[in-house]
């Protein structure tokens, strides 16, 4: 199947992302 | 997971564990002090626990994290990990936050191209340097092993000179060394 694949770029805008904190 | 989290391939379990120096590791002692931490699914679930963790430099000596995949435990004896291995890296005093911080985004955003083989990862606070692993499922199979070694030499941004050992879990077992 597919897998779900993150860059570690697009990791790091989540970190902010209001949802993670 | 809640609704529009970003899930991730795997759910995780961090562990930690802190041996008391000088104790000589077995799997009975080493089983009793490490301790189930956070179990999580998606990179929002990662993010919110993550930014409340000690940072690896922070922690005192002899400290370990162990992020696995879940149903995986941090051992040798593990049925995923019994036929594996893990590439270990030594670090001089100072890295290892950052350096673990880029292998374990690595991992959860599966830059590894390595099907099912990746278990988990180590970052290990020791008195003079610090060491992190990768473990993976298939100790023999080189192909496997070597593309391992590739991903993590340019996640870390190593330099050149930084050497880089594979350890078969069977020899750790024999050893009873880790590193």
């Amino acid at each position: 199947g597919t897998r779900i694949i993150y860059e570690r770029n697009f990791l790091m805008q989540m970190r902010n992302s209001p949802l993670a904190q | 997971i809640n609704p529009g989290d970003h899930k991730l391939q795997f759910v995780y379990t961090l562990w930690f564990s802190r041996r008391s120096p000088g104790n000589k590791a077995s799997s009975s002692n080493y089983e009793d002090n490490i301790k189930m931490v956070a179990t999580f699914a998606s990179v929002e679930q990662f993010w919110s626990f993550y930014s409340f963790l000690t940072r690896p430099c922070d922690l005192t000596s002899s400290s370990d994290y162990h992020l696995f995949k879940q149903g995986i435990k941090p051992m040798w004896e593990d049925d995923a990990n019994k036929t594996g291995g893990k590439w270990i890296v030594r670090l001089r005093k100072g890295l290892a936050s950052r350096l673990w911080e880029n292998l374990i985004l690595a991992m959860l955003g599966e830059q590894f191209m390595v099907g099912d083989e990746i278990c988990g990862a180590v970052v290990s606070i020791r008195f003079a340097e610090d060491i992190i692993s990768i473990w993976n499922r298939t100790a023999s199979d080189r192909t496997i092993t070597s593309r391992i070694r590739d991903t993590l030499k340019r996640v870390l941004n190593l330099p050149l000179s930084t050497i880089m050992e594979y350890k078969a879990h069977t020899d750790s077992i024999k050893d009873q060394s880790s590193f």
